[in-house]
């Protein structure tokens, strides 16, 4: 769909910006110990994007377990969030954003903060 | 910045890359025009020079806006969600998600937020051409390899991390059109022979 200026786009095209991946506001303030229904769709997220090693297949269970606790904190070093390792309001706001398709890390090597980070310490688990 | 595993990039001497866009897309002189801005801000700081050819199949890179899975292990997610992507050099594919709301201007001053699912276009070739080249996702916000777009957000200027980034693979563009130059080991002292 293409449209030469914003005021040109229909109003049924029109949306409210809950499309996408808004569906991950519901776990807001989920942390590791819990058992969340659909906290597996988040997994893949981090999975497509590098945070979760592809060896380990894609069915995930709902546990946020440490698998996601470590993706959730190398997500939010590598975005310049405070590294809570839980799904807090800003890494959730972070999170919907629309983005690029390419993966942050890449056969387990992030080039972004969190791979600075790493080199600098061993606060980080790695993956 | 940052590179691709084995700072893949175009090959050394290879600085004119041709780029073609997908002819079943039947794309509008408007959104071809805006490609060929987006080339130019890479061209403008380094030695690449970008020219559209027809021959989709023979060109360095290859743009094409697509729905959902097309074939190449990433499909795209409709509106939202992913808006792009490309692959690392010498692949030269750079694929677009057809079902985004594409906006060609982006002015968005107008909107008042209400059209909140609209992308500037320019700003995601943009990011897209820096994988082509070679670069990978920066976590400075103001770069434009920063991996994420807000809907209604127009970034479109190479941060100086996009710059030194590219200028690490391919060196600075010996002939800036209009430009200052690029400091040189050979021009690195000023006339009164003070360093800079």
């Amino acid at each position: 769909h293409f449209f030469p200026n914003i005021s040109s786009i229909p109003r049924t095209l029109v949306g409210n910006g809950s499309a996408g991946w808004d569906v991950f506001q519901k776990y807001l303030g989920s942390h590791t110990g819990q058992n969340v229904a659909g906290l597996s769709k988040l997994k893949n997220y981090f999975q497509r994007f590098g945070y979760i090693n592809a060896s380990l297949g894609s069915n995930f269970t709902d546990d946020f377990d440490d698998l996601l606790e470590s993706a959730v904190k190398t997500y939010q070093l590598n975005f310049n969030l405070k590294p809570t390792g839980e799904l807090d309001a800003p890494t959730i706001r972070h999170l919907v954003i629309p983005r690029c398709g390419n993966a942050d890390i890449v056969n387990g090597s992030s080039a972004m903060n969190a791979g600075k980070f790493k080199a600098n310490s061993t606060a980080v688990p790695a993956h | 910045y940052s590179f691709f595993p084995g700072r893949p990039r175009w090959p050394p001497g290879k600085t004119e890359l041709s780029y073609a866009f997908l002819p079943e897309n039947q794309l509008s002189d408007a959104v071809k025009g805006v490609f060929a801005r987006a080339f130019e801000r890479w061209s403008e700081v380094t030695p690449l020079t970008f020219t559209e050819t027809a021959a989709f199949t023979d060109a360095d890179i290859r743009v094409g806006f697509f729905r959902g899975d097309h074939g190449d292990g990433e499909p795209f997610d409709g509106a939202l969600g992913t808006l792009a992507h490309a692959f690392s050099p010498p692949n030269g594919r750079l694929h677009m998600d057809g079902d985004e709301n594409w906006v060609l201007d982006g002015d968005f001053l107008s909107s008042a937020g209400s059209v909140l699912s609209a992308t500037d276009l320019e700003s995601v070739a943009v990011h897209e051409i820096g994988h082509i080249l070679g670069l990978g996702h920066s976590s400075l916000e103001g770069a434009i390899m920063y991996p994420t777009l807000p809907p209604v957000t127009r970034k479109v200027e190479l941060a100086d991390d996009d710059i030194q980034g590219v200028q690490d693979l391919y060196g600075s563009n010996p002939n800036p059109n209009g430009t200052l130059p690029m400091l040189t080991p050979s021009n690195q002292k000023d006339t009164s022979g003070s360093a800079i």
